[in-house]
């Protein structure tokens, strides 16, 4: 099972769109996937088509009231399961406060399910506190969408920085990646940007890249992931290059 | 003197480009600016130009080692005076928690300069904790910006919700409007979107729309505001229409 997390600070980077269409595209090719939405601000939950009233449990009982992650999946469609967050998420941080190994609730929790899934891909908030740090505990690689924009660049040291203080303190190693996004083509401030991130990540770093399409917003609104949406769509052409290119390194895992 | 806070725990709906920008284009109209910089990711503080070696003294020394504000403002540019952030801005949560009136210290520390500025624009970063709680008790108005997506309007409940219950606990009020953000007049989904603003927020809405325009992206690459990049373009249209706006109600304040 690998489990990967997408994770950037810098808000509105495409986290959510990333976290949510990929995860779709692995299930279209018969991987088994669990997407944990773990920001409070739900969006992963929304843009997968969940309502209110479909959510039994959410990550908040999981990572406060110690309910199993087993109990909590909503499976939306075939191979495509979501574990929902609401806004009591954003107690997590004062609720663990303090508390013996608070940042590796989330880690244990998955041990449970790990026979499960293929894939479990973690949406994050856009901020380094503890439920980030939860999840790149629990994982063992993480994807890094970096949008067209200096303030990108501007927070990479700090989230590079978390991830290898980590490495050093826990002997828990992240292999991490960057998959540009939000890329418009009819820019040249777009390809210029690109050969910045290139020079930031060299060999980490994915070969597709995400361009701009309104059509991943349009299927957020209708709160499906794109697949179900739009497969004549550059949003789903680029997902599934991605989820293809991350399907090729299985055998080396 | 009015302070106005940027503030949607959205990310990437354009806090910091709207409260760079708009302070730039007030300052061209002849009023006095102050910008702080309350994102511990200071992506105002590198769009406006201000390099590490210019900070003196930043945001950090004035909530938790009482350095007065006063000492802490660059002048960028006549009429335009920054408070700079640094990534240490993220151990303020730490380092007051617990203390009595840790939400009012932002507050106190303005009293100093009052009479130095007639706008103080403060932006916020991408969550709502202490660092916008501070700033929604130290300002009287508040612009929140819209990006057109259906992840905006998800979030918008907790936000209000926090001035709201504000104002109750606190009897302090605060002016909200929107702006919308990153429109893109080509497709019709930015333009069913304003519609969805505008039922959300009534007669609370500014008349200006701020367009995606890849100029402002670019000004902020060049750590330049608008009106010093490039006054042809319509990043630097809009946001100067948005700064007229404000200005009009001066004579009400
Ligand atoms: N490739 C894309 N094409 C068009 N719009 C996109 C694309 N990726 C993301 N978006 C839009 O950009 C905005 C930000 O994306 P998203 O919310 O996924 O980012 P995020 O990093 O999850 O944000 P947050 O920091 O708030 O969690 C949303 O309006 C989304 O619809
Ligand atoms: N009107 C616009 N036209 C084009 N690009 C824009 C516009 N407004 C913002 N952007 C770009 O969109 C991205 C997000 O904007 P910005 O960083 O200002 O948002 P923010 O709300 O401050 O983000 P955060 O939540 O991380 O603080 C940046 O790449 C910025 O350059
Ligand atoms: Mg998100
Ligand atoms: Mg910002």
């Amino acid at each position: 099972m690998r489990i990967i997390s997408v994770v950037n600070q810098k808000g509105g980077c495409g986290k959510t769109t990333t976290a949510v269409n990929l995860s779709d595209c692995l299930a279209l090719h018969h991987r088994k996937v669990l997407l944990i939405d773990l920001d409070p601000q739900s969006n992963a939950t929304l843009a997968s088509g969940i309502k209110d009233d479909e959510i039994n449990k959410c990550m908040y009982d999981v990572l406060c009231n110690k309910v199993p992650l087993r109990s909590v999946p909503v499976e939306k469609y075939p191979n495509f399961f979501v574990a929902p967050s609401r806004v009591t998420l954003s107690a997590v941080e004062q609720f663990l406060a303090g508390q013996q190994g608070r940042e590796t609730v989330l880690r244990d929790a998955i041990q449970q399910v790990k026979n499960d899934f293929d894939y479990i891909i973690l949406d994050c908030p856009p901020s380094i506190g503890l439920l980030t740090f939860n999840a790149l505990r629990a994982s063992s690689e993480a994807i890094i969408p970096i949008e067209m924009s200096c303030f990108s660049i501007q927070g990479l040291g700090r989230l590079l920085g978390t991830i290898e203080l980590m490495q050093e303190r826990t002997n828990h190693t992240i292999a991490f990646r960057a998959v540009p996004t939000l890329f418009d083509r009819r820019t040249k401030y777009s390809w210029d940007f690109l050969d910045e991130i290139r020079r930031h990540f060299g060999d980490r770093m994915f070969s597709t890249k995400i361009h701009t399409n309104v059509r991943l917003k349009e299927a957020a609104s209708a709160g499906k992931p794109i697949s179900r949406f739009d497969t004549g769509s550059l949003g789903f052409f680029d997902y599934d290059q991605l989820a293809k290119e991350i399907i090729a390194e299985e055998p080396k895992i």
